[in-house]
């Protein structure tokens, strides 16, 4: 699993972005993070070749978000053979914007001493989930009126144990907001909102049935290619 | 909290969507 932090998003664990075969003895492995409203992309970079790399470099391709690097990509030393660094590289989301598929796609450019490699990985979502994503709730009411029923989604979240409140608190600590809760016949009605770094708000509708562990989530988005992702977010931050 | 008429309203959005 990962690691949940006091003061952020669920972060998941790295994983090998650009296997040393593919360049040239360079292995990059990371994830993404958010907290305090900073985003950050955390690498591992680690050195397989026989000869000592130098001049790091990272450039991001444009992407749908506007995701890219708020500084220089700093490897202080060079990096020896065998050796590994930990970089933490802080993401704006200012960049050129074009639409990718699927939308959280990132293509990356890395350059050494040795050569220029390139590599492309899947964000999560959820690290563009501010923190003033709480819609006042009379706006909830009259956006989820607004928003033609053709574009609600559906998802099923299957085989979750937790309870209403849990989901709750569980979903802010990433910055899912829980507007207003109610009981209709014993289920649990969350109406819940986000607010994604671009602007582009979520309406969201969590069902949670007695001693049923599958939830049932509907989602109402002004962007109708959003939902899908919305919902990959949310069964990655419950089911961890 | 302050009776604003919203509460109400959302527990008849609840209500629409349990049984519509």
């Amino acid at each position: 699993g990962g690691v949940g932090t006091l003061s952020g998003s669920y972060v998941a664990p790295k994983t090998v972005w650009l296997p040393a075969m593919k360049a040239k003895g360079l292995e990059i492995s990371g994830t993404f993070s958010r907290q305090v409203g900073s985003i950050s992309m955390d690498l591992v970079l680690t050195n397989k070749a026989l000869q000592v790399m130098s001049d790091f470099a990272i450039q991001f391709n444009r992407n749908s978000f506007g995701l890219a690097p708020a500084a220089p990509l700093q490897v202080h030393a060079p990096l020896t053979p065998n050796q590994s660094v930990e970089i933490s590289l802080p993401l704006n989301t200012v960049g050129s914007v074009m639409k990718m598929d699927p939308l959280n796609n990132l293509q990356v450019a890395v350059k050494n001493n040795i050569d220029v490699f390139y590599f492309s990985t899947l964000y999560p979502l959820h690290i563009l989930f501010v923190e003033d994503g709480k819609m006042e709730r009379q706006t909830f009411l009259a956006t989820w009126k607004d928003i033609p029923n053709d574009n609600e989604a559906h998802f099923q979240i299957k085989e979750c144990s937790l309870n209403a409140d849990a989901v709750s608190s569980k979903l802010q600590g990433s910055n899912i907001f829980t507007i207003a809760k109610r009981n209709v016949e014993g289920q649990d009605m969350l109406y819940q909102s986000l607010k994604l770094t671009n602007g582009i708000w979520v309406l969201a509708e969590l069902r949670i049935q007695p001693n049923n562990p599958n939830f049932t989530l509907s989602l109402k988005c002004r962007a109708p290619e959003v939902p899908l992702y919305i919902y990959q977010a949310y069964e990655t931050i419950l089911k961890n | 909290e302050m009776d604003d008429g919203l509460d109400e309203a959302f527990s008849r959005l609840a209500q629409s969507r349990t049984n519509p």
